[in-house]
């Protein structure tokens, strides 16, 4: 996280660590049973990783006492369209874990909601958290505190622009689709940046805070006129529901 | 009537002398000897008879015997001058015995060759009742029934006859009285009788059932003032009832009503062959075994409530909303018993023990609370609620349930309360302050 602050225990209970071969990502806690994140978090080499490679770590907010209670994958459901070979195609991110004891929700462990069907307003403030890469004396660390920072949701257009900019200087630079949406400001300094993929975008809805977006992918972290890019979660509910129905 | 044995004496019969109707030879000496059955006589006809005629029959002749006894010699013929002859009278036999016996010389007259006799037997019954009494007495004291062949005795009202089959004695009208109601009364009554009497009477009715000796007002047996007072001395009516103390009774007093509560009775009527007793008559009834009152069911109702129970009388009981049947420590569907023929309860009576519903199933994320109530018994109630804030009844309200009759926890609707708490999603217990502007 770019730009933002330490996060005080039990303010995002359904922040969980995913650590899948060493690498860090994010997720939250959605259900007793399942955890929602992003696909291209578990998906390794174009297969979803084994379920005894993934860790999932929930309740604290320091990584170093996280560690010491990791919980297992029963299984792991990556969306059907998702389709990533080259990491430029990022539509579709999103995967859910399901584990193999229920939690027992508590300060600490809490769901966050899930999102009634187009609630994205620009310009709605959101709180976008993880356990990625921070910036401290304008040096990129990789941090050990879970960190949130508020962030708007930008306009659909003004995203896309600000992508397309991008595809004119670079290469591979993944395509804004419909089940994308941005977080961020136009001046730059607040982001979410590597480590924190699969890490809830909250929304509030009178103090009750529902899963807008994951966190997926973008171009730099925190620079001027860039944004983070986030799996618009609303457009998956249906599918969400089902898999959880189905397992 | 009655089937006579195929072997044995012929009813009937014919007897003919040798070569009949042939003339006879000479020296004859032939024997008949007929018999009927006891009971019977013979009465001996004869059809034809040619026997050479002489004075006394001294050549020729047929002899009948009746035990022996000459009952004549007969010879000649119809249109002899000489000789004896029967005609045609018919000879009769004292028994059933007849004993015939033909002579004849050795020479025959030779102008007429006589061709001997031809007769016919039949039985015929004797009357015996009109016999001459011997010194024994007439054959019955009373009545005397000729029969085909035998005679029966039989006596008159109010008498029976004697292991003798001749004799009558007074009849006690004893025996086993086993209908439910019935009258009986001594002999003769409501004279005295004739002579000394010793009768027994049983009334022996289905066990659940009671007598009742009602004695009418007209009693009278014979009894003895004595020192310790009137005693039943010499006549005397003894009571004799299952497992109690036997009851002699005599006097002038009708004993009046007499509830034996038994089943069975013996009455022993005796007179000796002095005195005056007139006797006694009785109605006896019967009546069901009576229980004792079966008692109350705390929690319970027992039906239907009688003042008086009887033999083969059921009762149930039930027990009030929220109670059980119980019974040794036993849980019972339902119960009920029946008045026995011995007049008890053939179960006793069981007990109302108040339900419960068990413990209320535990919920997940949650907990019970009693609200009112003792070990979760009828009527308890308890309210359910989950583990706030982090979960949440479903419906959002907490759930009070209540103990029914059926055992179940019921909601104020009637509902099996089945609660689930739900996650709450979406609200931490501390916020993101953000205080700086």
């Amino acid at each position: 996280i770019i730009g933002g602050n330490i996060a005080p225990e039990n303010t995002i209970p359904w922040q969980v660590l995913v650590s899948v071969n060493g690498g860090r990502g994010g997720g939250m806690v959605i259900a007793d049973r399942w955890i929602m994140t992003a696909a291209h978090v578990v998906v390794q080499e174009g297969n979803s990783a084994s379920n005894d490679t993934i860790r999932i770590y929930m309740g604290l907010t320091d990584v170093r006492t996280l560690t010491m209670s990791p919980v297992y994958a029963a299984s792991v459901h990556i969306h059907p369209e998702y389709n990533n070979p080259r990491f430029i195609e990022y539509n579709n991110d999103i995967a859910l874990i399901r584990l193999h004891d229920p939690i027992t929700f508590r300060a600490s462990v809490m769901p966050i909601c899930l999102p009634a069907q187009d609630t994205y307003v620009t310009g709605m403030m959101g709180v976008v958290s993880g356990f990625g890469i921070t910036e401290i004396d304008k040096r990129r660390i990789l941090t050990n505190k879970l960190k949130y920072v508020h962030l708007p949701v930008v306009d659909q257009e003004t995203c896309s622009k600000s992508v397309d900019l991008y595809k004119q200087g670079r290469s591979n630079v993944p395509n804004l689709t419909n089940n994308m949406f941005c977080a961020g400001v136009p001046e730059g300094g607040k982001d979410s940046c590597q480590g924190d993929s699969g890490s809830p975008y909250a929304l509030s809805d009178n103090g009750q805070f529902r899963a807008a977006g994951i966190v997926s992918w973008g171009v730099d972290c925190g620079k001027q006129g860039t944004y983070g890019v986030y799996t618009k979660v609303a457009n998956y509910v249906d599918w969400i529901e089902k898999t959880m129905q189905e397992n | 009537c009655w089937t006579l044995p195929d072997s044995g004496p012929l009813m009937h019969g014919e007897v003919q002398s040798p070569g009949y109707p042939q003339p006879y030879p000479p020296n004859l000496q032939e024997q008949w000897d007929l018999s009927v059955p006891e009971g019977y006589r013979i009465r001996l006809t004869f059809t034809h008879m040619d026997i050479e005629a002489s004075a006394g029959c001294v050549y020729d002749s047929l002899t009948v015997l009746n035990n022996g006894k000459v009952l004549g010699k007969f010879c000649g013929s119809d249109n002899s001058a000489d000789g004896h002859h029967p005609g045609n009278h018919p000879i009769l036999s004292s028994g059933n015995r007849l004993t015939l016996i033909f002579q004849t010389d050795n020479n025959n007259p030779e102008r007429h060759q006589n061709v001997g006799f031809s007769a016919h037997y039949q039985a015929i019954d004797i009357d015996e009742c009109s016999a001459p009494e011997d010194a024994s007495g007439p054959l019955c004291t009373q009545i005397c029934l000729n029969t085909l062949g035998s005679y029966i005795c039989s006596c008159r009202h109010g008498y029976e006859l004697r292991s003798d089959q001749r004799s009558c004695v007074l009849s006690c009208g004893g025996g086993i009285f086993d209908e439910p109601e019935g009258f009986l009364f001594s002999p003769g009554y409501p004279n005295a009788p004739p002579y000394a009497v010793s009768c027994q009477y049983f009334i022996s009715v289905e066990p659940g059932f009671t007598v009742s000796l009602n004695f009418s007002d007209n009693f009278h047996i014979e009894s003895v003032d004595t020192q310790q007072g009137p005693s039943c001395l010499h006549h005397w009516l003894q009571v004799s009832i299952p497992d109690r103390d036997h009851i002699k009774l005599c006097g002038a007093k009708s004993p009046g009503l007499l509830v034996t509560n038994s089943n069975t009775v013996k009455l022993e009527y005796y007179t000796d062959d002095q005195g005056l007793s007139n006797g006694w008559s009785l109605d006896y009834t019967t009546q069901r075994m009576q229980c004792p009152f079966p008692g109350n069911v705390a929690k319970g109702r027992v039906t239907p409530m009688l003042t008086e129970y009887f033999y083969r009388d059921y009762i149930h009981v039930r027990c009030a909303q929220g109670y059980k049947l119980m019974m040794d420590g036993q849980e019972l569907e339902s119960f009920s018993t029946m008045c026995q023929s011995n007049g008890q309860w053939h179960l006793r009576l069981p007990e109302c023990h108040i339900i419960d519903c068990g413990e209320p199933e535990p919920l997940l994320n949650g907990g019970v609370t009693f609200l009112s109530g003792f070990q979760n018994q009828y009527r308890s109630v308890i309210q359910y609620h989950c583990n706030e804030p982090f979960y949440s009844l479903l419906g959002g309200m907490n759930v009070s349930s209540t103990c029914e009759s059926d055992r179940k926890w019921r909601s104020n609707h009637g509902d099996v309360v089945s609660p689930t708490c739900l996650p709450v999603c979406g609200r931490p217990t501390q916020h993101l302050s953000a205080y700086q502007r």
